[in-house]
């Protein structure tokens, strides 16, 4: 069967972004399954929070500048929330 | 900052590069490291010295991925270091991820870069949302690296821990035991009352000092920015007496006491602080209140006090006949002079919250302004 490209570069930009905002904006681990969903608030709030932080337009989605900003090299250290 | 405020309680700290990675010569990486400290050792009280054995505040490692502290590098790309706040054992210490190819320049990832903000970490800073901020977390490789310095933001944040370097003084740096003297707060660009300590212009700009901080003014922007000296100019004193620009030389003179700075852009030059009595002053001058360079002439003016000496710059040299009275060569300029600077053909000169433009071809005060009416007030 055809693989769905466009399907699986959105599941890995969802992955992407789930890691990202639980690495550095502390993002909890049961707020993981709401993800995918676009709507979902703690996300949506995760999202904003970080393209505020990295000067990006606030839009609380996954637009092109957000996925590219958090394609880039970068510290480990969290941006937000408690340093372990 | 990190939450708690974690810094360290000493100002002496030591570094220990515990292993190095295979993509630089040694001396690169020892370079590299050393200049990232030092940027950071330009803007507070802090010192480091390099140990070779035994546990030092910050140990510095290459690694890859899981590498004993539970929070794994990934591979090529993304993240490129980490690092712990302030504190025994871990922390304080700076880990680099050797899958990254580091390099000296930016054709890959800079060492220098990386380690200066994770030493920022080590030092207490946390992320700044800042994008021009050396602790902005996204890498940004600069493209001229040689001009390298911290943002505002970053000595902002590292003096709220440590405050400013100890300020140089003709008996030498404050040591250790000195307490450093209190800060003077921050001057309001447009309060009535602004006086200026030196006025001068660098590279087609004008900066004004006053106190720690200078106003930057370009004629290309409308704003002026507002910066610390410490920031552009780690080891020039605050509380400047006088400035000029040679410009054929692309060098600044400051002046403080009686000794002088020379700086070419943001590099204090070698061999200075001088005396200014090098420059043919009589002893009996301790400061200078004022100087300015007239282009045209290639000639500078010094003024002290109630008089002015005229230097020539080819020669180097103090003119013989002076000093002269201020008010018999520059009539309507009365007053002690605060700073001067030319521009445009004019000779402009501060007092207090004063400023006189002087025509120097017709030897008469042609305007009297505010002191701050270059800063938009």
């Amino acid at each position: 069967y055809p693989v769905d490209r466009a399907a699986e570069d959105k599941d890995s930009n969802m992955d992407l972004l789930q890691q990202y905002l639980e690495n550095y904006y502390d993002l909890a681990k049961d707020v993981k399954q709401f993800v995918r969903r676009r709507d979902s608030g703690p996300v949506v709030k995760k999202i904003r929070e970080m393209q505020k932080f990295l000067g990006l337009e606030v839009t609380g989605k996954l637009d092109p500048d957000t996925l590219a900003m958090i394609r880039k090299p970068r510290c480990g250290v969290p941006d937000v929330g408690q340093f372990t | 900052t990190f939450p708690g405020l974690p810094k360290w309680r000493k100002t002496h700290l030591t570094y220990r590069i515990v292993n190095y990675t295979l993509d630089l010569p040694r001396e690169a990486v020892d370079s590299a490291f050393e200049k990232a400290l030092k940027a950071w050792e330009e803007v507070t009280p802090l010192t480091f010295s390099k140990i070779y054995e035994g546990e030092a505040d910050i140990m510095i490692f290459f690694a890859v991925r899981e590498h004993g502290d539970f929070i794994p590098f990934d591979g090529p790309g993304n993240i490129l270091g980490h690092a712990y706040a302030p504190g025994p054992g871990i922390n304080g210490d700076a880990h680099f991820d050797d899958d990254e190819q580091w390099t000296k320049d930016t054709s890959g990832t800079n060492l220098f870069l990386v380690a200066a903000h994770e030493f920022g970490h080590s030092l207490g800073l946390y992320h700044s949302a800042d994008p021009t901020a050396l602790m902005y977390p996204v890498y940004n490789p600069r493209t001229d690296l040689t001009r390298f310095r911290l943002a505002q933001d970053d000595v902002n944040g590292v003096q709220s821990l440590y405050g400013p370097p100890p300020m140089s003084s003709p008996d030498g740096p404050a040591g250790p035991t000195e307490s450093v003297p209190p800060e003077p707060g921050t001057p309001a660009t447009c309060d009535p009352a602004l006086s200026f300590d030196a006025v001068s212009s660098l590279r087609g700009e004008i900066l004004f000092f006053k106190d720690r901080h200078f106003w930057r003014k370009s004629l290309r922007t409308p704003e002026p920015g507002f910066y610390l000296i410490s920031s552009f100019w780690p080891s020039l004193p605050s509380g400047l007496d006088a400035a000029y620009e040679e410009t054929s030389k692309d060098i600044v003179f400051t002046f403080k006491g009686n000794q002088f700075w020379a700086i070419r852009g943001t590099e204090v030059q070698a061999g200075y602080p001088k005396g200014i009595h090098t420059l043919g002053f009589p002893p009996s001058v301790t400061k200078i209140d004022a100087a300015l360079f007239d282009k045209e002439k290639e000639k500078t003016y010094f003024f002290v006090e109630d008089k002015y000496w005229r230097f020539d710059e080819k020669t180097q040299s103090v003119e013989p006949d002076f000093p002269k009275k201020i008010a018999d060569d520059f009539p309507g300029v009365d007053s002690k002079v605060d700073a001067a600077f030319e521009a445009f053909g004019f000779y402009y000169f501060f007092s207090g919250s004063s400023q006189l433009e002087f025509d120097p071809n017709a030897k008469k005060v042609t305007h009297v302004l505010k002191t701050n009416s270059w800063l938009n007030c």
